[in-house]
C-alpha cells in the first residue's frame, strides 16, 4: 500500500489552475 | 618471551543469531552479531597455547562486557556507560588448551551502536589474561539496535510558511515519527507563488551533535537529496511527496546519548528558482527501528 | 538544436545498449539503473519541441524494450518484489516517473496491484512534472503506456483476482484529470519565456496540441461509453476545462477535436451544451469555423445513405439558429463576414437535412436582415468580403432549388438584395436568370413574373 499512498490534495480552482503565472 | 596464547570469543547460538552491519571510522562495513536491550549475552571463551607443552603463567583471566562512547576530538577518553566485569580463572597457570563459559545475564544495551562523523558507540567483549610483562587482551564486537514501538500517536506534520509577497506554502508530512524502512507520505500545496521556481527536493538531513554546552560540534550530512518538483507550479497546486526511507542508510533518531552526543534526523525542503536562489524549510522527524515483524514458524503438529 | 539533439542521442543508445545487455544477462536492477541515465536525458530544457520530441520517442522505443522484458519476467512468474516502489528510489523525478509508468502498466498486465489504484496513482503522481514541455511529453507517454489496459467495463469485472479492476468511469476520470493537467502545462507555455518569442512559441505550442488531443481520443476510443455516460461524465468535464482555460489557441484546437473526435449521435444529443460553450469562448476565437466544421458534419451526417438521419425529436435547425444567434450576441465584435458564414452555413443545414422546409431557408434570410439591420450595414461594397459572403448566401437556394419559384417563396429574398451594391445587384440578377433559363423554368402567372422583373430590375436600370 505504501508504495501508491499519497495524501488526498487540494482540488485546484479552474480559475487558479489556468491563470497566469503571478 | 615464552609462552603466548589465541583467545577466542565464541558466542552462544552464533548460526542463528542476526547479523548486522555497521560503519567503521574509515567508511567500511563490519558485520558483528546483533543484540537487543536486555538480552542475555553467553558464549564461551577458548584460550589456545601457542606452544603445546610449555605452561603459561598468568595473574587472572577475566571478561568485561564494555558499552562505550569514543569522541574523536577527545580520543584519549572512552566514556563507558555499561561497564560488567566477571572473572574467568583465578590466577595461576594453564598448561593446556582451556575454555571457559562465560554469561553476562539481561545486560542492558541502552543506546544503539553507532558510529558517527565525531563519535562512536560500540558495545564489545573484552578478554584479558593479566600476566606480568603484558596482557593478552582479545576484543569481540557485538552491534546493539534499539527498537520502538511508538504509540499510535503519530500526527502529522501539517504548516503554513512563506516568504512575505514571494512565496505561500503549506507543507504535510504524514506523520512525525518514521520507522526506518517507513515512506514519507506528503504534499506541498502552493497558497502564493510569485518567485520563478525551477524545482523542488526534499532533503533528509541527518545532524549529529557532540559536546556540551559552548564546545558543542554539528555535523549535518545530507543523507538524500529526493526531487519532488519540476518547474514551476501556480496557486492551488498540489505536489505530492512519497519518500521511501528504506532506499537510504539511516539510523534512529538519538537524542542525547548518555548526555554526550545527538543524532537528529530533518526533512528539509527546498525550492530552487531560476537564479540558483535556494528557499527552504526544516522539519525535524523522529526516525525510529521498528522491531521486524518476525513470522514464527507454524509448529509442526 | 542539432548538436544538443545528437549529444543526447549518443547517451541514449549507449545507456539503451547498456540496458539490454544487463537484461538479457537477468540483471534488471543494473538495467535500471541505465533505464534511469538514459530517461534523464528528458530533464534537459535546451531542446525545442521538436527536437525534444524526437529525443522523447527515441527513449520511449527503448522503454518499450524494459516493459517487454518485465512482462514476460512476470508471467514466467519471476516476479520482482515491490518493483513499483523500487523504480521511485530515482532521486530525479523525471526518470523516476517514467519509470513508474513503465512498470505501473507491468503490475496491471500482471495482475500484480489493483488497476484502479496504479491508474490514479500514475496520473497523481504526475503532478510532480510542472514543467510545460516535460510534463505534457510525460503524460502523453502516460496515455500512450495505459491505451490498452484501461478498464471499459460498466461494473467491476474481477478480471483474474484483480480486486479493483475498475471500471469505466475509472478510465473517464483518469483520462480527464490527465487531459485537465496537460490542457493546463500547454496553455501555461504561452506565458513562458519573452514577449518578443510570442509567435515562435505559439507556433511551437500549435505542434504540441495533438499530445491534449490524444486525451479525448483515448475517451472515444471507450467502448463502453454511452449517451448518457458522454453528455454527463465527458462532455461537460471537457467543455469546462476549454471554456476555463480562456486561451484561444487552445479553445479553438479543442472545441474542433471534440467536433471530430466523437460520434455525430453525441453531438446530435447534445448540441445545446456544445454551442454555448461557443458562446462563452475567447473573443480571438474564431468560433465560426467550429459551428461550421460541426453544422458540415452533422449535415453529411444526414444526409448518410445507410444513416437513420436527424431524430424526429431534435429540432436541429431551430438548435443551431437560436444558439447562432447567441453566439452572434455574445460577440459583438464579431466580423460581419464571419456572421453571413454562419448563416450560409445554417442555410446549407436546412438545405441538407429539411430539404422541403422552405421556411427555414427564409428564416435565415430573415435573421440575416435583422442583423444587417441591427448593425445598420446599408450599403455594402461589392468588393467587400461581407458582399462576397452575402452572394454566397444568395447563391445556395438559387443552386439548391434550381427553381426561380421556389426562390420566389422566400420573403426574405428580395429585401436582402437591398443591401448590395448596384455592381452586386447585377451580377447577383443575372444569376438568378441564368439559373431560371438553364433550368427551363416556365413562369405561370404575372405576379411571378412582376416579382421576378422587379427582382433583377437593375439589369435593367
Amino acid at each position: 500500500v505504501g508504495a501508491t499512498a499519497r495524501i488526498q490534495s487540494k482540488k485546484q480552482t479552474l480559475e487558479d489552475a489556468y491563470s497566469p503565472p503571478a | 618471551f615464552g609462552q603466548s596464547a589465541e583467545i577466542d570469543i565464541i558466542l552462544d547460538g552464533q548460526d542463528t543469531r542476526k547479523v548486522a552491519e555497521i560503519k567503521t571510522e574509515d567508511g567500511r562495513k563490519e558485520k558483528h552479531f546483533l543484540y537487543y536491550d536486555g538480552e542475555s549475552v553467553v558464549g564461551k571463551v577458548n584460550v589456545t597455547l601457542k606452544k603445546p607443552g610449555t605452561k603459561l603463567e598468568h595473574q587472572g583471566i577475566k571478561i568485561e562486557f564494555i558499552g562505550q562512547i569514543e569522541l574523536y576530538y577527545d580520543r584519549g577518553n572512552h566514556h563507558e556507560f555499561t561497564s560488567l566485569v566477571k572473572e574467568l580463572a583465578r590466577p595461576g597457570e594453564l598448561s593446556q588448551n582451556t575454555s571457559y563459559n562465560f554469561e553476562f545475564v539481561q545486560v542492558e544495551k541502552p543506546y544503539e551502536s553507532y558510529t558517527g562523523t565525531n563519535v562512536r558507540l560500540r558495545y564489545f567483549l573484552r578478554v584479558t589474561i593479566v600476566k606480568r610483562i603484558s596482557d593478552a587482551v582479545k576484543e569481540k564486537e557485538i552491534i546493539v539496535h534499539t527498537l520502538s514501538q511508538y504509540p499510535d500517536m503519530n500526527n502529522s506534520i501539517k504548516m503554513e510558511v512563506g516568504i512575505e509577497d514571494c512565496l505561500h506554502i503549506e507543507f504535510e508530512y504524514n506523520k512525525s515519527k518514521y520507522h526506518l524502512k517507513d515512506v514519507i507520505v506528503g504534499k506541498i500545496y502552493f497558497l502564493l507563488v510569485r518567485i520563478k521556481i525551477k524545482h523542488m527536493e526534499i532533503q533528509i538531513i541527518k545532524r549529529e551533535t557532540t559536546g556540551t554546552g559552548p564546545n558543542t560540534f554539528n555535523e549535518n550530512e545530507t543523507i538524500a537529496k529526493y526531487e519532488i518538483m519540476d518547474g514551476a507550479p501556480v496557486r492551488g497546486e498540489s505536489i505530492p511527496i512519497r519518500l521511501f526511507l528504506s532506499g537510504y542508510d539511516l539510523t534512529p533518531t538519538m537524542r542525547d546519548i548518555n548526555k554526550k552526543f545527538s543524532v537528529r534526523y530533518y526533512l528539509n525542503l527546498v525550492l530552487v528558482d531560476e537564479e540558483e536562489r535556494r528557499y527552504f524549510k526544516q522539519q525535524e522527524i523522529t526516525v525510529f527501528r521498528k522491531a521486524e515483524k518476525v513470522r514464527k514458524p507454524i509448529q509442526q503438529a | 538544436q542539432e548538436k544538443l539533439l545528437d549529444e543526447a542521442l549518443q547517451v541514449v543508445k549507449a545507456q539503451s545498449f547498456q540496458m539490454k545487455r544487463c537484461l538479457d544477462k537477468g540483471k534488471l536492477m543494473d538495467g535500471l539503473k541505465h533505464a534511469s541515465n538514459m530517461l534523464s536525458e528528458l530533464r534537459t530544457s535546451m531542446l525545442s519541441p521538436k527536437s525534444y520530441y524526437e529525443l522523447y520517442m527515441s527513449i520511449t522505443d527503448e522503454l518499450r524494450h524494459l516493459e517487454i522484458y518485465l512482462v514476460d519476467e512476470f508471467q514466467k512468474g519471476r516476479k520482482v518484489a515491490d518493483l513499483y516502489e523500487l523504480v521511485q528510489y530515482a532521486g530525479n523525478i523525471v526518470p523516476r516517473l517514467y519509470l513508474l509508468i513503465t512498470v505501473g502498466v507491468v503490475y496491471i498486465k500482471a495482475n500484480e496491484l489493483s488497476r484502479k489504484d496504479i491508474l490514479k496513482d500514475l496520473v497523481e503522481m504526475c503532478r510532480g512534472v510542472q514543467h510545460p514541455l516535460r510534463g505534457l511529453f510525460l503524460r502523453n507517454y502516460l496515455l500512450q503506456c495505459t491505451k490498452n489496459v484501461l478498464p471499459d467495463a460498466e461494473e467491476e469485472v474481477a478480471a483474474s483476482g484483480d480486486p479493483e479492476s475498475g471500471t469505466v468511469k475509472d478510465s473517464i476520470d483518469f483520462i480527464h484529470l490527465n487531459f485537465a493537467e496537460m490542457n493546463k502545462l500547454w496553455v501555461r507555455m504561452q506565458h513562458q519565456g519573452h514577449t518578443r518569442d510570442k509567435d515562435k512559441r505559439e507556433q511551437e505550442r500549435r505542434e504540441l496540441r495533438i499530445l491534449v488531443g490524444t486525451n479525448l481520443v483515448r475517451l472515444s476510443q471507450l467502448e463502453c461509453v454511452d449517451m448518457e455516460m458522454y453528455k454527463r461524465h465527458i462532455l461537460t468535464g471537457v467543455l469546462e476545462q476549454t471554456v476555463s482555460c480562456r486561451d484561444p489557441i487552445a479553445q479553438e484546437y479543442l472545441m474542433e477535436c471534440i467536433i471530430q473526435v466523437f460520434p455525430d449521435e453525441f453531438h446530435l444529443q447534445t448540441l445545446t451544451g456544445f454551442l454555448k460553450a461557443c458562446a462563452d469562448l475567447h473573443p480571438d476565437v474564431n468560433v465560426k469555423n467550429i459551428i461550421i466544421a460541426l453544422i458540415d458534419r452533422l449535415a453529411q451526417f444526414a444526409n448518410k445513405e445507410e444513416g437513420v438521419g436527424i431524430p424526429q425529436d431534435i429540432q436541429l435547425f431551430d438548435i443551431f439558429s437560436q444558439q447562432i444567434s447567441q453566439v452572434i450576441q455574445n460577440r459583438p465584435d464579431m466580423p460581419p463576414e464571419d456572421i453571413v458564414s454562419l448563416q450560409v452555413a445554417l442555410i446549407n443545414l436546412a438545405l441538407k437535412c429539411y430539404p422541403d422546409r422552405v421556411d427555414y431557408v427564409d428564416k435565415v434570410l430573415e435573421t440575416t436582415e435583422e442583423i444587417f439591420n441591427r448593425l445598420n450595414l446599408d450599403h455594402i461594397e461589392n468588393s467587400s468580403a461581407v458582399s462576397k459572403e452575402l452572394m454566397r448566401l444568395m447563391k445556395i437556394p438559387v443552386d439548391s432549388y434550381n427553381n426561380i419559384l421556389t426562390v420566389l417563396q422566400l420573403e426574405h429574398f428580395g429585401p436582402l438584395f437591398e443591401y448590395f451594391d448596384f455592381a452586386a445587384k447585377k451580377s447577383m440578377s443575372s444569376y438568378i436568370i441564368v439559373n431560371a433559363l438553364d433550368n427551363d423554368i416556365k413562369i405561370p402567372s404575372q405576379e411571378q413574373v412582376d416579382a421576378i422583373l422587379n427582382l433583377v430590375a437593375p439589369l435593367v436600370c
